[in-house]
């Protein structure tokens, strides 16, 4: 499963 | 999450709600600046992109829905609000902002994560959130004398990015591959720009004093 580079901060 | 997120995602929270005291109880947004709020109602909205398409968790979700609400509020409010809009020092609130829209998406088209719509966006958000304050400071040394809630709005918005320096410093420790280079290096910048203002702040409140900052 390619891992989205999410930004998971506000 | 871990508790210097946290705490810097409620003081976050604070400053906002504190602004939105202010305007609504004292119906005035005196020494507040627009361009301030404005610049902070493009940063919610180029940061949270994903709103839609990234599903973090209920919180996250929560917390970004209330900062570009309130901060289009706040924008609504100073603009259009017949009694608030009254208060508006407009003639003080001069700051030419669009130089640091330019200069912030210029930056984010050179330094990014990836080269996509929506990193683009997010570094250009991170960039103009660690200068977005300029046009409130400049504002607050044009007006003299600073009312306490104003001058607790500023103080909750800039602690609020120290505490997610300490953020940064406890994932690098603690996550094996953390590296965020574009929002410590802003957060730091962003921090740094209230160091006056936190000095002046600390010395009002060590002298019980108004909070006066120097022109």
């Amino acid at each position: 499963l390619k891992v989205r580079n999410v930004h998971d901060e506000l | 999450m871990n508790i210097f997120r946290l705490a810097g995602d409620m003081t976050h929270l604070i400053s906002v709600l504190v602004l939105l005291l202010k305007i609504y109880a004292t119906k005035s947004c005196s020494g507040i600046s627009l361009k301030t709020q404005e610049l902070y109602a493009m940063v919610f909205l180029a940061r949270y992109l994903d709103l839609f398409s990234d599903f973090i968790s209920l919180y996250n979700t929560v917390m970004k829905l209330v900062f570009i609400g309130s901060s289009l509020a706040i924008v609504w409010c100073m603009r259009y609000h017949r009694v608030v809009r009254r208060s508006y020092d407009r003639e003080l609130d001069t700051f030419r902002y669009w130089i640091l829209v330019g200069a912030c998406f210029t930056l984010a088209l050179v330094l990014h994560e990836k080269f996509s719509f929506q990193e683009v966006f997010w570094a250009f958000s991170i960039y103009l959130e660690a200068v977005a304050i300029l046009p409130q400071l400049v504002l607050l040394q044009r007006s003299g004398n600073v009312d306490n809630l104003t001058g607790q709005y500023v103080f909750f918005l800039g602690a609020y990015r120290a505490f997610y320096i300490l953020n940064w410093i406890y994932r690098y420790l603690t996550e094996p591959r953390f590296t965020r280079w574009i929002s410590c290096v802003s957060g730091l910048v962003q921090t740094a720009l209230y160091a006056d203002f936190f000095y002046y702040y600390f010395i009002s409140w060590k002298n019980n004093a108004k909070l006066q900052l120097p022109a």
